[in-house]
This record gives C-alpha cells, structure tokens and sequence, in this order.
C-alpha cells in the first residue's frame, strides 16, 4: 500500500465524519443531497459483495464495512432531520445516473457476470453521485462551510487514487483501466467544484491573516 | 502493463 491510497482513504473517512458531525450538530439534512448520499448506499453495497467471499485483509475488511454501515446510517439520519415543509433543492433526475452507469457496467467489465458488473456499476455510479449534492450546492447559492469541506474531502480521496494507480503501474505492472478510467471522470466531475472551493475557501484563509 | 482488477483497493 502506498502513501496515496493511504491518504486517499483517511481522506475519504474523514469526508463521513465530517459529513455525520455536521448533520448531527445541527440536526438539519439541508444542504445535502439525499440522493446522493442514498446512491452512495448503493455504491458500496454493489461493490463490496466481495466481503462474502473473498478476504484481502482486516484493514480492507473493516473499510468496506464502515463504508457500508456509515452510508446507511447518512441516509438515516437526513430522514430523521429532513422537514418536509423545506423547500427542496434536490431536485437532480438521479435515476439518469443510475441507467447510465447500468449500461456503462454492461459494455466495461471484466467478466459477464453478476458481481463483477454490479462492482463496475459502482464504480460508474460512484464517479457521477456526487451531481445531485453539486446541484443543491449551486440552488442554495451559500452552504454552510462544513458541506463543502465534506464535498471537497471526498473528491480529494479519488483524486489521490490516480497517483496510486500511476506509482502501481511502475511499481507492480499494474493497471484497472475501469477503476482508473471512472475515478478520472470523477475527478473531472469534482474539478468544477475544487476550483471554485480554492477561490472561495483557501483565498478567504488568506484574507484573515494579518 | 497487465490489465488486472485491483482486488485490494476501496
């Protein structure tokens, strides 16, 4: 394991906790997209099927279950803090990323099989869930600093694994085109996004020091 | 390089 995968999990930890912590502080879902944190459900659902039978170690192990566990447990608690009476900004036709990441996962796999396209599916969802949140973001106009810290943090995390795949790639010979070609488009996904949290986030930092 | 899943990785 390398120090970019490495830093990409912690960072994609973090993005959770963060996430969580606001939600539960506040006990308010608004800001959050609802439909991403719900695809993200089905992102590693569909991905760690894995966990049933095959053992990679305790490390892998206890990630994929805190991924799993964490998500539901999102999903649960901006339906407990979600108000009805809100206007919502969630407004984003999800079920449009779920077909195409179907029908990427059906051309792109590795084997025609039912595990193996539902871990493409993931990784095509994955790469795209993020679009609905983007979309609250831009509809509410201001968010609260804490949703895009998350926002930001769970970018950087597949943004760190095109590194890994580069250093793997030299140092073991290694290449998943689909893991690399999806996490490429996610990163490019975010790039809208980064850019914009530079000006407004890293510049304002600036601005506060004497 | 061999194109191979990366079993390992999240």
């Amino acid at each position: 394991m390398n120090i970019f995968r490495i830093l990409g999990d912690i960072s994609h930890l973090i993005s959770i906790l963060i996430l969580i912590h606001a939600v539960s502080t506040t006990k308010s879902a608004q800001g959050i997209s609802l439909k991403t944190q719900a695809a993200y459900v089905v992102v590693f659902v569909s991905r760690y099927l894995d966990l049933f039978f095959r053992y990679v170690s305790l490390y892998n192990t206890l990630m994929k279950l805190f991924f799993i566990v964490s998500s539901i447990y999102v999903v649960f608690l901006l339906n407990r803090y979600k108000k009805n009476s809100e206007k919502t900004n969630d407004i984003f036709p999800v079920w449009y990323l779920f077909g195409g990441a179907f029908v990427f996962a059906l051309i792109f796999n590795y084997e025609f099989s039912i595990v193996e396209i539902l871990w493409s599916f993931s990784l095509w969802l994955e790469s795209v869930a993020i679009i609905p949140q983007l979309v609250v973001l831009q509809r509410t106009g201001e968010a609260q600093l804490l949703t895009t810290h998350y926002i930001f943090a769970l970018g950087l995390y597949r943004a760190l694994y095109i590194p890994n795949w580069i250093y793997r790639y030299y140092t073991e010979g290694r290449m998943d085109k689909i893991a690399v070609i999806s996490g490429i488009l996610q990163t490019i996904v975010y790039s809208d996004f980064f850019y914009i949290y530079y000006k407004k986030v890293v510049k304002n930092l600036k601005f506060k020091l004497p | 390089g061999k194109q191979t899943k990366n079993h390992d990785e999240l």
